[in-house]
């Protein structure tokens, strides 16, 4: 575990804490993509497979099923809860993610570490999870404003990616047997999505202005 | 363990 990592651990833990919150407070999921959060779910349940065959250490379990649990919560604010649900804007929220999902799939069956039911579901998880966040980012470009809580969570997203990076440089630096292909090329995609949204974010910050995609 | 399929990160 070194800085980078710990640091991506925590603002991707910030970023689905300031979802929860938002969601909370405001009973309301204007502005969050649903598809989006389906995405994530069915992510961390695939990736986390290994919850009970392989333990990595107590942060790591603690971690998996925290990500898991706060996801799926989201996912039942959204569907489930009378007020949040009502709150559900259907008509920006069209990405097809179904196309997304069989895409991933299909490509964790050609590329993948082993052939094993695990390591195929690995790797669509980390396939799925580079494109989850395409079904909010459109839903911001499409609704043009973006609150602020809202923005927080894809910027706090987004940095979890950056740090990610550095640490994927800084353990290839650091041990002389790390290589994962899979997860670095995934992962440096899954960042460039952001690029933009991230240059939005910063004009807005230095400007002191509401963020505004542009259409 | 093999190297190259553990999953120590999340």
């Amino acid at each position: 575990m070194n800085i980078f990592r710990l640091a991506g651990d925590m603002t991707h833990l910030l970023s689905i804490i300031v979802l929860l919150l938002k969601i909370y407070a405001t009973k309301s999921c204007s502005g969050v993509s649903r598809k989006t959060q389906e995405l994530y779910a069915i992510v961390f349940l695939a990736r986390y497979l290994d919850l009970f065959t392989d333990f990595i250490s107590v942060y790591n379990s603690f971690m998996k099923v925290v990500f898991i649990a706060s996801s799926l919560a989201i996912v039942w604010c959204m569907r489930v809860h009378p007020m949040v649900r009502r709150s559900y804007d259907k008509e920006l929220d069209t990405f097809r993610h179904y196309f997304l999902i069989a895409a991933c799939f299909l490509l964790a069956l050609v590329l993948h570490e082993k052939f094993t039911f695990q390591e195929v579901f690995w790797a669509f998880s980390i396939y799925l999870e580079a494109v989850a966040i395409l079904p909010q980012l459109v839903l911001l470009q499409r609704s043009g404003n973006v609150d602020n809580l809202t923005g927080q969570y894809v910027f706090f997203l987004g940095a979890y990616r950056g740090f990610y990076i550095l640490n994927w440089i800084y353990r290839y630096l650091t041990e002389p047997r790390f290589t994962r292909w899979i997860a670095c090329v995934s992962g440096v995609v899954q960042t460039a999505l952001y690029a933009d949204f991230f240059y939005y974010y910063f004009i807005s910050w230095k400007n002191n202005s509401k963020l505004k995609l542009p259409a | 363990a093999d190297v190259i399929t553990e999953h120590d990160e999340l």
